[in-house]
């Protein structure tokens, strides 16, 4: 299929040779007919610069149009998005006009890197507490053996 | 009943059909312009035939009556162009879908499952909180540690100093030196009582 | 956050009473005392 840049020249192009084509040069004369037969060359001549210079106006506003608008990359780019979406059949998906609704989805990827973030760290965290625990532990088994140790030493003297 | 085109603007950047009334508006400037240039040409070149008897508002006249046959055609041509331009260049296929948007059919997430993702976030934040005040409160138990540790260590050293006294005269083992010295002393005392019987 | 079950609530939740332990060594000191004193009174007698 063409693509869609050439769709819109051809379009415009079409556009503009019909619009010259319906205002012929006979109908040119026939609307100016007093001066027509005053002066059918200059009549002539002054035809052709309208056409001339009305087509190139167009052209230039069309040339103007797709640089601000930067068209032909969109085009283009939009060209391969419906290419690429060639094997799908069913409408996709539109947004709905309920913005709260719409940017859900787009938070969502987000949000679970968010979680699994939370879930990894939050393991780290549980790993080096246990780590700490572990130490906490010892130490409290320390403890009560330097207090057995005193204990005992106490009794001995006792 | 107007499609406002919304999906086509967040591609384009533009309305589709703002960008048509843009070129349309500019292409009857530029015929309107035309026209009155062409009208002022031929008044000008009217000038070299002082004795036509063409006025110009003969040359009005046909100026308006060319220009409402150009404008009927511009118009229906134009809204030909729009309508095929709007079908087929500026428009978005109903199966296409924006790569932007590509996450609503990745992560179709409704309210209720959304809900719950922010909520199972909120828990896994609170849940880290609260394992990072634990692991604050291990390591202060830690910390409390040492310094307990340091005073019992401090106390065993203290023992072992007394029993290093001891030691240091001679008492390796107290309790039995204390006893020797006990029987040592009652022997004595024994001693004693048999001298002051004797002497007696 | 106190209400949130962590990994390690068990362990904290059984920390023992370091200051009661410390406080426990001054029995142990003041017995001490009273062993030493007499130590010294026995000693001073059999003197």
């Amino acid at each position: 299929a063409p693509s869609r840049a050439q769709v819109f020249a051809t379009v415009v192009d079409t556009f503009l040779e019909k619009l010259v084509a319906a205002g012929s040069y006979q109908r040119f004369a026939s609307c100016y007919r007093c001066f027509y037969k005053l002066q059918p060359e200059m009549t002539r001549g002054i035809y052709d610069q309208f056409v001339s210079q009305l087509q190139a106006s167009i052209k230039e506003e069309i040339q103007e149009v797709k640089d601000e608008g930067n068209l032909e990359v969109l085009f283009n780019s939009l060209d391969k998005i419906a290419e690429e979406a060639q094997s799908r059949e069913e409408p996709a998906w539109r947004p709905s006009g309920i913005p709260e609704e719409d940017v859900r989805s787009a938070v969502v990827p987000y949000l679970l890197k968010h979680r699994s973030y939370l879930r990894k760290v939050l393991k780290e965290k549980e790993e080096e507490n246990g780590k700490v625990a572990e130490s906490v532990l010892a130490g409290r088994e320390r403890i009560a053996e330097l207090q057995q140790l005193i204990q005992a030493r106490k009794r001995a003297w006792q | 009943s107007v499609n406002p085109m919304a999906y086509e603007a967040q591609f384009f950047g533009f309305t589709p059909q703002t960008c048509m009334l843009r070129v349309y508006i500019a292409f009857q400037d530029y015929l309107f312009e035309m026209m009155l240039v062409v009208e002022s040409v031929i008044l000008k070149k009217l000038v070299g035939f002082p004795d036509c008897k063409i006025s110009p508002f003969q040359i009005r006249k046909s100026t308006e009556k060319f220009l409402l046959f150009m404008k009927d055609h511009f118009d229906k041509l134009f809204s030909k162009m729009e309508e095929v331009l709007l079908q087929l260049v500026l428009n978005i296929p109903e199966n296409v879908l924006l790569p932007e948007d590509k996450v609503q059919e990745q992560y179709p997430y409704s309210k209720e499952q959304f809900q719950a993702l922010q909520d199972e976030i909120r828990q896994l934040q609170q849940q880290y909180k609260a394992e990072a005040s634990a692991g604050q409160a291990l390591r202060a138990e830690l910390e409390e540690q040492k310094a307990v540790q340091a005073e019992l260590e401090k106390i065993l050293q203290w023992f072992d100093g007394l029993e290093n006294i001891c030691r240091e005269h001679g008492t390796g083992n107290f309790k039995e030196s204390f006893a020797f010295l006990t029987q040592n002393s009652k022997k004595l005392q024994d001693v004693l009582k048999e001298v002051e019987e004797k002497s007696k | 956050l106190g209400h949130l079950q962590t990994s390690q609530a068990q362990v904290l939740s059984t920390k023992p009473d370091y200051q009661k332990i410390l406080d426990d060594q001054g029995e142990v000191l003041s017995c001490m005392e009273l062993v030493l004193d007499e130590l010294q009174q026995a000693a001073k007698l059999l003197q």
